[in-house]
């Protein structure tokens, strides 16, 4: 199910997510 | 390098012009889409089919009821102190006057306060309101009460300057409302050049009269629709990132600009998605809505219909304001969602649109984004976009092919890429 939503805590930090997003550049 | 494949199709690559050539097809065919019109109900039923044959998932149609308001035959004469016609445009939801119209001398005003100061003045009269431009939606009050505040003070009839910063002699409509207890007046737009006129004019002390004809006319609500079509996520099917545009325009012109433009780069994204194969984690969905024009009036019922999943919507766009080169994003949502858009927006480097700026927001997604749900919206030259905004100008003239498939490139990166990461946006 959904990893994130509303009342819950992200699972990974933000340099991770910034990572990911690199990705797709 | 997802980023870069979609820009170079969409700007460089075969699918260069083809928002705006499928728009020019539906706009120069049919027209104008008024609410409640054949047109509307047509461009819905070609849309429909389009959608289908683009091989998206699970295109159908939501039914909804919304507003039906015909414009019909309408003039306005001045009489006194010479005969003059004037251009002018009922405003959405007026009613019409007698068939032999209303004739009646001329109140000039430049604001609500002027008006209630020189209440005593109004009745019997027909009020004009000659208010400054200060933007949009600080004048816009003016075309929306207009008629209910000069009917609290005895007025038969108002004729508002058109909300507009800019005018060759162009009237704009719009919607108005109004209020119950309060006399319905019949209420139509005029253009800037002719208020600025009668201002002189009664400044000098001169008597002015004015006969209006409207055949303006509300009839019950009738049926239609939000038109729905998706990629459906790999790994989150549940989960939702909303596209969108609104598919209706009032009467004038072509609508081409508000909204078709909005409404065609969305379809745009989805197909350059489509067409590099990409297959996000969570399902795209496009939606074209029907009566936004009334007052997001589909995407209302739209709402109603699917808040219970409101949790699984990640993000909710719509372009609404024009869709020449877009300036970069406007976004609402939490600080840690705003960073990671700018994540997102720098992937557009190549095209030099990064800026991630703020009031993301949409006549259809507003309620989304009250709700919580982070939501963004295009920013281009709104100065120019109000030049045409309502008005007969709104036509394919105004759009830009090139600057359209900029707009659609910015649309898919950003959409398909918080549609394909592995967390939603935070809230």
């Amino acid at each position: 199910k959904a990893i994130y939503r509303h009342d819950m805590v992200s699972q990974r930090t933000f340099q991770e997510i910034q990572k990911e997003i690199a990705r797709y550049g | 390098d997802v980023a870069k494949a979609i820009i170079q199709l969409a700007v460089y690559g075969n699918a260069q012009n083809r928002s705006y050539d499928r728009l020019a097809l539906l706009v120069d065919t049919i027209g104008p889409r008024l609410s409640g019109s054949k047109n509307l109900e047509m461009a819905i039923g070609i849309m429909h089919q389009s959608l289908k044959d683009n091989d998206l998932d699970n295109v159908h149609l939501e039914p909804v009821k919304i507003p039906h308001w015909e414009r019909g035959e309408e003039s306005a004469v001045m009489l006194k102190p010479r005969i003059h016609t004037m251009a002018i445009l009922g405003l959405g939801s007026s009613t019409g006057t007698p068939p032999e119209g209303i004739t009646a001398e001329v109140l000039v005003v430049h604001s609500f306060d002027e008006l209630k100061i020189r209440a005593s003045e109004a009745k019997g009269k027909i009020v004009v309101y000659n208010q400054a431009y200060v933007n949009y939606s600080t004048t816009v009050k003016y075309r929306i009460q207009g008629a209910v505040e000069a009917a609290k003070v005895g007025a038969v009839a108002s004729l508002i300057r058109s909300v507009t910063p800019f005018s060759i002699y162009s009237p704009h409509t719009g919607i108005q409302k109004y209020e119950d207890g309060v006399p319905k007046i019949p209420t139509a737009c005029i253009t800037v050049e002719d208020a600025n006129m009668m201002s002189r004019m009664a400044s000098r002390g001169v008597k002015i009269v004015i006969q209006l004809k409207m055949e303006a006319k509300n009839y019950p609500d009738t049926e239609s629709f939000n038109i729905v079509a998706e990629i459906t996520g790999i790994k989150y099917p549940e989960q939702i990132v909303l596209v969108s545009g609104h598919l209706d325009s009032w009467d004038v012109g072509q609508g081409a600009m508000d909204d078709g433009g909005g409404a065609f780069i969305s379809w745009e994204a989805l197909s350059l998605i489509r067409d590099l194969g990409l297959r996000p984690k969570r399902t795209l969905r496009l939606v074209l809505w029907t009566a936004e024009e009334q007052g997001g009036i589909g995407s209302f019922q739209y709402y109603q219909l699917h808040k219970v999943n409101i949790s699984n919507y990640s993000l909710v766009m719509e372009s609404d304001a024009g869709t020449f080169l877009p300036t970069g994003l406007q976004f609402t949502g939490s600080p840690k969602a705003r960073a990671i858009m700018k994540e997102v927006m720098s992937l557009l480097q190549p095209l030099n649109i990064t800026q991630v700026l703020s009031h993301g927001q949409g006549e259809d997604i507003n309620v989304w984004i009250q709700a919580g749900v982070p939501g963004a919206s295009l920013i281009d030259n709104l100065y120019k976009y109000f030049f045409f905004h309502h008005s007969h100008g709104d036509t394919m003239t105004v759009m830009d092919p090139k600057q359209m498939n900029v707009a659609a490139a910015v649309w898919a990166v950003v959409s398909y890429v918080v549609a394909d990461m592995e967390e939603m946006l935070p809230r």
